[in-house]
């Protein structure tokens, strides 16, 4: 029963990394084991958890592309019951290696197998993109989280993400669900946002009778408030909740936190 | 002497696209002529500028794919001395078919050749990513803007973005120089916003004397603040300048247009 998530969206800056971090750090401070996977070639999750990717013995890279390598090699403690599975900057390679293997997209999920009982929840942190990396997540993955911005461009994105999430679903992943949306750097006071929840919000309603992968899918309560902390933090390795336990930007994840952790499927 | 910039930056979201229409509109409203270029494959700035990516004949991708097809059929007349070469949804395919080819990276320039007098500037939007699409794009410009947000971050992705300038440069398209950064959705009040300033302020003096593609560089003056009113016009196919003309977003690009007309090599 552990849950296993694909932090994805193929717009870029949204939060996704953000979100993987914070929300890992939130359910590890209420006793969670958490295991992050940094699938992003720009190692930037590996960075804003104090690692350094260019230091870094075996890779999730590695991971993709070598049969030898085992997970249990790659996997760094973190203590505070956290993990991670590191990025390096070659992973963009693993894009094009990947290309040439049979069943590439199922590659990850074979190899952290022996790992994924061990933790209550596995945080994989997607690149903006719709390649073999983030397939990779969703073949594996049990559940779909989506940091958006309620911005219109965002707004355009989320039926080619959806797409994805519904093909993996058919032929790949029949466990694949979205469990919601994470409104990042949010700022409520704006017309534009309104205007972009209330249409998010009535397409997720429109779907709650049909059998599409999101029919389940909530906007998760709170939406992330733009804070500067979050934005600090990465540069000192640390999570919100080592950098400033009592801001802003820590409460709203961790009310997040609550949030996902009444999701859960069966909950 | 046509102005040929690739707004480039592999990290997601920081304003490659926002800049990329709203310098364009600034600077044809100053008279000069415009030829946008569409690289993403999530076709943001074919629907800033109000056209409908499902509904193109001809695409960018087209383009780089099919011998046959011309420039000419591809491109759409915007008036106001603005021009368009179009993405669709199937770019992403591209980066996979240019793959198979031979100096699969001049593609895009050889296609262009015949309309580049009739233009002053040429401005092509790229993807998050370092791939095909944005090498197509350093290949053919002789300049390069990088927008960016002044996080930590996006900081961190500078040196890959530089180093990958600079292969182009020696193996590929000797022109190739950074003109600057522009700095975007800035929030001039933050510590963190100020110290990555500094950070970028003195890596540029730092290469002032050494013959790097950067070494000319400068950050853009003034910075783009954040203002909702340009994420709101991409909503309605608007450039800032046709959404909200006085508005300070609109202020700023118009400033930026001079600064950039300003920096014009020889200039
Ligand atoms: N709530 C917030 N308040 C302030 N800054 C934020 C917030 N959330 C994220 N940021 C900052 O915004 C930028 C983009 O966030 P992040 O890197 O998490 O997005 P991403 O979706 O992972 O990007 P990419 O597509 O490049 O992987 C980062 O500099 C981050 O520090
Ligand atoms: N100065 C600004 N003020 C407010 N919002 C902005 C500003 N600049 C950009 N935005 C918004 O921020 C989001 C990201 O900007 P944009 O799409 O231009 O970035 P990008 O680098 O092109 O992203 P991608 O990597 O996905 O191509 C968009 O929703 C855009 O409308
Ligand atoms: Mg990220
Ligand atoms: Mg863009």
């Amino acid at each position: 029963s552990t849950r296993i998530i694909a932090f994805m969206n193929q717009k870029g800056g949204v939060g996704k990394t953000t979100t993987t971090v914070n929300l890992g750090a939130a359910l590890a401070e209420q006793g969670s084991r958490v295991l992050f996977i940094d699938l992003d070639p720009q190692a930037h999750l590996t960075l804003h958890l104090g690692v350094d990717p260019t230091d870094v013995d075996a890779s999730v890279y590695d991971l993709l592309v070598d049969g030898e390598t085992s997970v249990e090699s790659v996997a760094i403690d973190l203590g505070d019951g956290m993990a991670l599975l590191p990025a390096e900057v070659d992973l963009a390679a693993a894009e094009q290696d990947l290309g040439a293997m049979v069943d590439r997209h199922r590659v990850l999920g074979g190899k952290i197998k022996p790992l994924i009982s061990q933790y209550d929840f596995v945080l994989m942190d997607c690149p903006p993109s719709l390649g073999m990396l983030t397939l990779n997540a969703l073949a594996t993955a049990n559940e779909v989280i989506v940091p958006m911005q309620a911005h219109f461009l965002a707004l355009q994105g989320l039926s080619k993400l959806l797409e994805t999430i519904q093909l993996v679903r058919q032929n790949v992943n029949t466990q694949l669900r979205v469990s919601g949306v994470v409104l990042c750097v949010h700022d409520g006071q704006t017309n534009l946002a309104s205007e972009v929840v209330n249409d998010l919000e009535q397409f997720f309603n429109a779907s709650r009778k049909l059998a599409m992968p999101w029919s389940q899918a909530v906007i998760f309560q709170p939406p992330i408030r733009r804070n500067i902390k979050l934005a600090e933090c990465p540069s000192f390795g640390q999570t919100i909740m080592q950098y400033d336990a009592a801001c802003a930007g820590a409460n709203d994840y961790r009310a997040l936190g609550q949030a996902v952790l009444a999701a859960a499927p069966g909950a």
